[in-house]
This record gives structure tokens, C-alpha cells and sequence, in this order.
């Protein structure tokens, strides 16, 4: 009952904390072309662990910034433009915090639960490995 | 000097799970 597989389909967030489901879910999304929006995910999450007085900090808001928001990419057309410009002015002003990704982490999960989870339950990727 | 692909997938790999 408490079987990996069987938390896969409880939530995104119990898939993507399991090792072969989120490699599986990411498996499907390349296929789908959006692995961008698990990427940013991971990265948001990676983001939020990191030590603001690294100067590496500053360095990566400014790489998840410009590789997911920025860009013309699933992540930057499913975030809101009111998230994107909060997000563009804290780099810009080099205010950087660990809850600056929040809001648009939040945004691309819903996105996912609504769409690429419930797809991805049903797919042959994720129906062959059960 | 790491570049900023590298950063972004260090940062991304740390989130990651991992144990099964």
C-alpha cells in the first residue's frame, strides 16, 4: 500500500520526492518538451537551501533568472507577469532572497498538478514501468 | 570560475532526491 508507486499517485509533490519518479516524471516531460518546468522546480527548491552571504547566491538567481523566467520558455510563458517583473526587479537590485523564487515556483507546480501530472499518470512511459 | 550552466545544475542537483 505504501508502495513508491502508490505515493506517485497521491500528489506531484510525493513523486517528484522519490528518486525514480521524479527521473520517470522527467523521462515524460522531455518527451512533452516542457523538462524546463521540473528544472526550474528543482532549481527553486536548490535556490531556497542556499547561503545568502555565498556570493554564488547572487550568481545563480541571476542563471535560474535568465535560463527559465526571462526566456521565451514553458516556464516564462506560464508565469504571471506581475511574478516575472517581481523577480526581474530583485535581480536587477541585486536584492536577492531566499523567497524570491516562491511565488513562480508555485505557479509552475500548479501548472504541472493541473497538466503534465495528471497526463503523466496516464501515459505509456509511466504504465510500463508499472 | 564555474560557469553559470554549471552553477544552475549544482543548484538543480542539489534539490533532487536522493534515496529511494
Amino acid at each position: 500500500p505504501d508502495s513508491p508507486l502508490a505515493r506517485w499517485t497521491k500528489s506531484l509533490h510525493s513523486l517528484l520526492g522519490d528518486q525514480d519518479g521524479a527521473r520517470l516524471f522527467r523521462v515524460f516531460l522531455e518527451r512533452e518538451r516542457c523538462a524546463d518546468a521540473l528544472d526550474f522546480w528543482f532549481a527553486c527548491n536548490g535556490f531556497r537551501q542556499m547561503d545568502l552571504k555565498d556570493g554564488k547566491t547572487l550568481r545563480v538567481a541571476k542563471a535560474i533568472y535568465k535560463r527559465y523566467v526571462e526566456a521565451d520558455g514553458v516556464v516564462g510563458r506560464r508565469l504571471k507577469p506581475a511574478t516575472k517583473t517581481f523577480i526581474r526587479d530583485n535581480v536587477k537590485r541585486q536584492q536577492i532572497d531566499s523567497a524570491m523564487f516562491d511565488q513562480a515556483q508555485t505557479e509552475i507546480q500548479t501548472s504541472m498538478e493541473e497538466n503534465a501530472y495528471q497526463t503523466f499518470l496516464q501515459s505509456d512511459i509511466y504504465l510500463e514501468y508499472v | 570560475i564555474d560557469s553559470e550552466d554549471d552553477l544552475l545544475q549544482e543548484c538543480i542537483s542539489s534539490a533532487m532526491p536522493k534515496k529511494k
